[in-house]
């Protein structure tokens, strides 16, 4: 019979374990901020 | 001895790119004849190619938004407000190449194209917007006149003759009305000596011209109605030409 695992643990083992001194990468140089608004 | 990491492109958020982009919006207001000022809105995109010690060529592509300032008008580009998004929003693109020199900016070209909003985006979420209208539409001009006439027939002194029409919108429900604002300058004239002839009278010389803008809203259905509003600058001593020089700029 198939179990359904709590999401929360299934999470826990799907995670793929990160490096140790994993730095996300910068965000794109360009474009910049929006200043007003977008049209 | 290894080679120096490369240098990490300048983003466009960067103090830098920043600075060169206020030079840039600066210049383009600067040598613009017509319209509004143009504000920043966001730095589309940067390139910096050097040419030597101290000596960068940069590259932007600049999002800028139309203000509700005329290009004459002596408010500081700063504390004009952007033109909102319901109020029929125009957008400038433009592509400025810069020389920054031993920490000195200079804008070699500039090119630049403006656009309304798309009248779909905003009636989509404001049904009852008015729309930008074309300048020459018969109803704009029509308006123009009016309020020229109704302004100059009242104010004792001066006379004022249209310079430019700088925008029109035409809404059509739930009222029929059209709004414009156009430019105008002082003439030498007072508004009897007009009455007289109006054709006799001449703008003043730029040692004393005297310019000024004017919105005016006219309600055509379901009852007429007129509004005029017009402010004169005063006279204002010219900011000295840049040197002319080969910059290109269209």
């Amino acid at each position: 019979p198939m179990a359904k695992r709590a999401v929360a643990e299934a999470a826990q083992h799907d995670k793929v374990p990160r490096p140790v001194g994993f730095v996300p990468p910068p965000p794109p140089p360009c474009p910049g901020k929006i200043r007003h608004f977008s049209i | 001895a290894p080679a120096a990491p490369p240098l990490s492109p300048l983003g466009c958020d960067d103090p830098e790119s920043e600075a060169a982009a206020q030079f840039a919006v600066n210049y383009i207001n600067g040598h613009s004849h017509h319209g509004y000022k143009f504000a920043l809105n966001r730095i589309d995109n940067v390139r910096v190619v050097s040419q030597g010690l101290n000596n960068d060529i940069m590259y932007l592509e600049l999002d800028l938004l139309e203000t509700t300032c005329h290009i004459l008008s002596p408010t500081p580009l700063a504390n004009c407000t952007v033109r909102s998004f319901t109020q029929h929003a125009v957008e400038g693109d433009c592509d400025v190449k810069l020389q920054k020199l031993d920490g000195k900016l200079s804008v070699l070209a500039s090119k630049c194209h403006s656009h309304a909003d798309s009248s779909e985006d905003l009636l989509h979420v404001c049904p009852d917007c008015p729309l930008l209208a074309s300048l020459n539409d018969t109803e704009v001009l029509a308006t123009v006149t009016a309020a020229l006439n109704d302004h100059n027939s009242k104010a004792a002194h001066p006379y004022l003759q249209l310079l430019e029409i700088g925008r029109a919108r035409i809404q059509h429900h739930p009222v029929h009305s059209v709004s414009v604002e156009f430019a105008v300058a002082a003439t030498n004239c007072s508004a009897a000596e007009a009455k007289g002839n109006a054709g006799a009278c001449q703008l003043l010389p730029e040692d004393q011209s005297n310019f000024g803008f004017c919105t005016a809203s006219r309600l055509l259905r379901p009852s007429e109605d007129l509004s005029v509003d017009c402010q004169l600058y005063g006279h204002q001593v010219p900011a000295p030409s840049p040197p002319r020089s080969s910059q290109d700029t269209s």
